[in-house]
């Protein structure tokens, strides 16, 4: 039989809403099952095969082909290369409000510390209540240095201190935890475009809560914007998410999901995963 | 054809010379769009709609009032209805009374943030509130709060180290000893998949009996919210919900989920990061942000 018009579009209207429940923001949904249809439209199927069935696999290997073919980022062997070349390598963690930057720079320091590469943290979060003493502890536990000033200070300043500490001490990687910000406040992204221009970072990682719905569509373009982004990381996973917004912000960004936040210990990061993901979010 | 707002769907509809069937759901199909993109769960969507749509096509129209203006009346009354519609919700006590207000939910929600700015609100109506930091999970928690409660000039309760429950006990003791009478617990984010904290709130609720379990909600939050409400409403009844973060551009229709999820009442939006951004919540306003 052939996929006509008609049989495709009940189908597209299921995988649609599926996707959606799946917190992949609606106009990706929307564009990526159009473009799934659109080419299966006049396909011939054998006569036993479901619709469903046929454009539901189309879906998923179109989303994997989709996701595999954004070059991954290996923040460890980026690392030790820059190390080989006596250089440093910065990271700054960007992105919303209370979607887990911090803790995030903690457990990357942690994968660096266990990979024999030296790190030194920057709180340029000089913003929010209790944000230098929360990555202090950090800092104490993991036994690394941390570089902060007085709460009001320049955030570009605190991260431009911990470049030239680890320069001057021959500490490989410097993480700089910035404070969080709505993509809508535009004093705010300003903020961030000073830091990135001051600490040139090697790369500009997003911080994003899983849970998060059509928003991360958004938040993904803008921070982009504002900053470029190279990779994100997607935090609370194990709070039983589909985890639909690793493909809004990967088709905003075409940048990588490099780890999935999986927890609140240190060891709780995952480095991406493709199918584990579309197990996730596909019916 | 996604682009069309709402506002812009309503404006054709009403341009139409007759609100004929086909164009109610035409409406309804724009209406599920906007609620989608809102963050609205799927099948609340759904079920909502399809009241609508049934109770436009049949609800006789007054006269002097088109089929289309029915439509459009009943689709705002019922998602003014579902969140609490004219009902107003408790927010002031009398003096006399001592309250204590137990905030939870989902980690990095707002809620230590939401707890000072309570703290703020009541101080500016008169009343004499206090703050206690029962979070002895997060590094760097009792500090936040602390700084937090300084800048609103509220006394402040708190212990480096310790169990929750046990200081939250002595806190409210403390607290009460110095005379405030709207003490507000701040605790540690959690969501529905660990047990062991879901287990510590519950436990927590149960030795301190606060006068309302809150609620916070990130205005971010997509179709999960829903599923973690009923989590935290199973473990210790959800007094009222607070939504943070509506001053991005988040529609916060998660929250709409929490509410019918939990029947409890927004009574409170976040809308920045300082003390003072904290509004008593508007049924109408927010339902107008959440159609677009
Ligand atoms: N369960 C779980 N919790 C997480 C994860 N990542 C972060 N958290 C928690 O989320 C909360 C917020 O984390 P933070 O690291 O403070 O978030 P942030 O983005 O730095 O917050 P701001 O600096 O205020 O913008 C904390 O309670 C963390 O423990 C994760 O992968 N899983
Ligand atoms: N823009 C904005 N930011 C907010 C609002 N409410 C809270 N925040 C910010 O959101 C982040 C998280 O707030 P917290 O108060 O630490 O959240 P929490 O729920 O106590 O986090 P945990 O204790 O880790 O679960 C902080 O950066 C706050 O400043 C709001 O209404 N608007
Ligand atoms: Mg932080
Ligand atoms: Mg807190």
């Amino acid at each position: 039989k052939e996929l006509d018009e008609e049989s495709l579009s009940s189908v597209s209207e299921r995988l649609r809403l599926a996707l959606i429940e799946s917190d992949v923001a609606l106009p990706v949904a929307f564009e990526i099952v159009d473009n799934v249809v659109s080419s299966l439209k006049g396909v011939r199927i054998g006569r036993t095969e479901g619709v469903y069935q046929v454009v539901l696999r189309s879906l998923r290997e179109t989303l994997y082909k989709m996701l595999s073919s954004i070059q991954q980022v290996d923040l460890v062997s980026e690392a030790m290369k820059r190390r080989k070349e006596g250089r440093i390598f910065t990271v700054m963690f960007v992105g919303p409000n209370g979607h887990g930057k911090t803790l995030t720079v903690a457990k990357i320091a942690n994968l660096l510390l266990k990979n024999n590469l030296s790190v030194v943290l920057a709180c340029s979060d000089t913003f929010r209540a209790g944000a230098e003493e929360q990555l202090e502890v950090h800092a104490t536990r993991l036994g690394v240095k941390l570089i902060r000033h007085r709460y009001g200070a320049d955030p570009a300043a605190v991260a431009y201190d911990a470049v030239i500490h680890a320069l001057a001490r021959g500490v490989t990687c410097v993480l700089i935890d910035t404070a969080g910000r709505l993509q809508t406040d535009k004093g705010l992204m300003d903020e961030l475009r000073k830091i990135a221009r001051v600490a040139k970072p090697d790369l500009k990682v997003l911080v994003v809560d899983a849970l998060t719905g059509n928003d991360a569509y958004d938040m993904a373009i803008k921070f982009n914007e504002a900053i470029g982004i190279d990779a994100t990381v997607l935090t609370k996973v194990d709070a039983d998410v589909k985890g639909g917004a690793a493909i809004s912000i990967s088709v905003a960004t075409r940048k990588p999901i490099i780890y999935f936040g999986t927890g609140q210990g240190y060891d709780d990061l995952k480095p991406f995963d493709a199918q584990w993901l579309l197990d996730r979010i596909l019916p | 054809k996604l682009g069309t707002s709402l506002r812009e769907a309503i404006k054709k509809f009403l341009g139409r010379p007759v609100a004929d069937e086909l164009a109610v759901k035409e409406l309804i199909r724009d209406v599920q769009r906007a609620l989608l993109l809102a963050d609205v769960n799927v099948e609340l969507v759904l079920k909502i709609t399809q009241l609508i749509e049934e109770r436009a096509l049949k609800e006789p129209v007054p006269s002097g009032f088109t089929r289309r203006e029915v439509t459009l009346k009943v689709l705002y009354e019922s998602l003014v209805e579902l969140l609490g519609g004219e009902k107003q919700p408790k927010i002031l006590y009398p003096a006399n009374e001592s309250i204590t207000l137990m905030l939870v939910g989902v980690q990095g929600s707002g809620k230590t943030t939401t707890a000072a700015k309570l703290a703020w609100f009541y101080k500016s109506r008169g009343y004499r509130p206090g703050i206690v930091c029962a979070d002895t999970f997060r590094p760097g928690a009792y500090d936040q709060l602390k700084q937090l409660a300084l800048s609103v000039g509220v006394p402040f309760y708190g212990e480096r180290t310790g169990t929750s429950t046990e200081i939250a006990l002595r806190g409210i003791n403390e607290l009460k000893k110095m005379g405030c009478n709207v003490i507000i617990i701040d605790t540690a984010g959690r969501h529905k998949s660990e047990s062991t904290l879901m287990e510590e709130m519950k436990l927590l609720s149960e030795v301190i009996k606060p006068s309302e379990v809150i609620l916070v909600v990130d205005a971010t939050i997509g179709q999960q919210a829903k599923v973690q409400a009923e989590a935290f409403n199973n473990a210790t009844k959800i007094g009222s919900i607070i939504v943070t973060k509506l001053d991005g551009a988040a529609k916060g229709g998660g929250a709409l989920s929490a509410v019918v999820a939990t029947g409890a009442q927004i009574k409170f939006i976040g809308i920045g990061e300082k003390i003072d951004e904290l509004e008593i919540f508007d049924p109408p306003s927010f339902v107008s942000r959440l159609l677009g």
